[in-house]
């Protein structure tokens, strides 16, 4: 049988094997590609990872007293649910109207997306990206583009600062290794972070949001 | 013969040499070369050097040293033995290349092929015999090769030295004849005890003689091949006759390089220029150059 | 993680032809 490496945050270690608490491998939708993806889904923590795997050629695994072609490595990471919920609200949002948010997350290929109404604290995940109302103690989400916006701003000033505490080259790809120069931050120009932020998040939203981020 | 250091590591190279005789340091010498177990597919390949003074070649003559090829197992040791007793007129000195040093050389990125290691090793041992202060004048070695290509070579890397490269040097030259003894002794006697340096209980050692027509051998080689690891390191990966019972018996295996080559010269020029049409989205660029890509089935 | 591919999963018997190194 196939076996796989994963590389996961050490806390889930000791996730439990029952199905109903431990770990779950899903499938939902990627929402750049709006294809299909892995996703690894803890219940009882609820928290959503996003499974990404590297892939070199040529390589195999010795796994005890076993081998295993092909080499992948897979890499579970925490994901914001947001952007998974961002791919629903979007299309719902092109009917203009407010809907309870469970007729919103629906899907007949990735069925498993209902678990995210399942996450804690839904309703201020919501908030960041939708318009709200109230009726009768039930709540109607809208799609809000300028929420959204500013949300996604947030995000690439907070991916700037990681990409700056990891140091991690953003400048032109041209530049080789050669003349890397010790105080790389300084010659790497501030928008360099931003433009390399956007289109890392860029990755993670659909092509039209993409563009109306970067022009924002 | 001594073999102890061999058995400790039977994995490189290990360099054997008898005691400088005084007098070959005075008197002019000449020294042969020759090489044991160029064709077997297990084992190790040995090339041996031995030397004397030009004074007292007849008395090497006369221990009836011959081609170690026309020599019994039980004529080749004593005739070694009986070389050990002069010891105070000859010398000599062997590199035994293990199978697996000749293996990873033929098989590693950079191919370092059979004739230039026999050449590369062959002069080591003359470079040797200089560094310990022998005086040699003169050099006989069996040829592997083109002769003339590799006289010339040797003649350039010791100008002070007669070269002289022949086929047949074995039968023709004393001195040749006996570094052939020593380098057949040496190698029937690693052969005989290898230590194997895999962990496996039924590793028998009825292997033969080594060489790939011996039908022993090959029953050996059919026995111990693993799939997924092929031989134990007794065996030279590179020869043809274990390649092709690794193409029969063992996994398919695709290395970097071999696949490469496989594909060069295949690709049109037009398939560097072909866009993927204007919709592809790339994985960002951080994801591309650390080789991630999201998983789409597991 | 070894440099080449082998086309194959199965059982290996890894132990007898590797020691770990630390």
């Amino acid at each position: 049988a196939r076996q796989h490496v994963f590389l996961l945050p050490e806390y889930l270690k000791d996730a439990s094997k029952k199905i109903k608490s431990g770990l779950m491998f899903i499938k939902l939708v990627n929402p750049c590609s709006g294809e299909g993806a892995i996703y690894l889904f803890s219940m009882c923590l609820k928290q959503l990872f996003e499974i990404k795997v590297f892939k070199e050629k040529y390589h195999s695994w010795f796994i005890n007293e076993s081998v295993q072609s092909g080499g992948l490595l897979h890499f579970a990471t925490p994901m914001d649910p947001v952007f998974l919920l961002l791919h629903y609200l979007i299309k719902a949002g092109k009917e203009g109207k407010f809907q309870p948010i469970d007729q919103v997350v629906m899907d007949d290929v990735f069925s498993n997306c209902t678990l995210l109404l399942k996450l804690p604290e839904l309703e201020k995940l919501l908030r960041h990206v939708t318009e709200e109302k109230e009726i009768d103690n039930k709540k109607y989400y809208k799609y809000s583009k300028e929420k959204t916006l500013k949300w996604l701003e947030k995000k690439v000033n907070q991916t700037v600062a990681a990409l700056k505490v990891n140091r991690v080259n953003v400048g032109a790809r041209v530049q080789s290794a050669a003349f890397f120069c010790s105080d790389q931050i300084l010659s790497d120009k501030e928008e360099d972070y931003i433009c390399y932020a956007h289109g890392l998040i860029s990755d993670y939203i659909p092509k039209e949001l993409s563009d109306d981020l970067s022009r924002y | 013969m001594d073999l102890s250091e061999l058995e400790k590591d039977n994995t490189g190279r290990c360099r054997l040499s008898s005691p400088v005789p005084a007098v070959c340091c005075k008197e002019p010498c000449v020294l042969g070369v020759d090489e044991a177990g160029r064709g077997p597919v297990l084992g190790p390949m040995v090339y041996a050097i031995c030397y004397c003074p030009q004074s007292r070649l007849a008395d090497l003559e006369a221990l009836k040293v011959a081609d170690s090829k026309t020599l019994s197992e039980n004529e080749r040791d004593r005739l070694f033995s009986k070389m050990q007793e002069d010891r105070d007129f000859v010398g000599w000195a062997l590199d035994v290349l293990s199978p697996n040093l000749i293996s990873t050389s033929m098989l590693g990125r950079v191919k370092y092929n059979l004739n230039s290691l026999s050449h590369d090793t062959a002069s080591g041992l003359i470079q040797h015999a200089l560094d310990q202060g022998v005086n040699v004048t003169q050099v006989f070695v069996d040829t592997v090769g083109l002769a003339a290509s590799y006289q010339e070579r040797l003649q350039q890397r010791f100008p002070d030295v007669t070269v002289t490269v022949k086929a047949k040097a074995d039968a023709l030259y004393p001195v040749v004849s006996a570094a052939s003894i020593c380098a057949k002794v040496a190698r029937d006697q690693a052969v005989k005890s290898w230590q194997f340096v895999e962990k496996e209980q039924d590793l028998d050692a009825d292997y033969g003689s080594g060489y790939p027509n011996d039908p022993k051998t090959k029953a050996w080689l059919r026995r111990h091949v693993e799939p997924v690891f092929g031989f134990p390191q007794l065996v030279r990966f590179s020869w043809r006759t274990a390649q092709a019972i690794l193409e029969t018996e063992a996994e398919n295996v695709t290395w970097e390089d071999s696949a490469l080559e496989e594909q060069e010269g295949s690709r049109k020029i037009t398939s560097y220029f072909q866009g993927e049409g204007p919709q592809a989205r790339h994985p960002h660029r951080y994801f591309q150059e650390r080789g991630l890509e999201p998983a789409t089935a597991l | 993680l070894l440099p080449c591919d082998v086309l194959a999963n199965r059982p290996a018997p890894v132990e007898r032809f590797f020691t770990p190194a630390i």
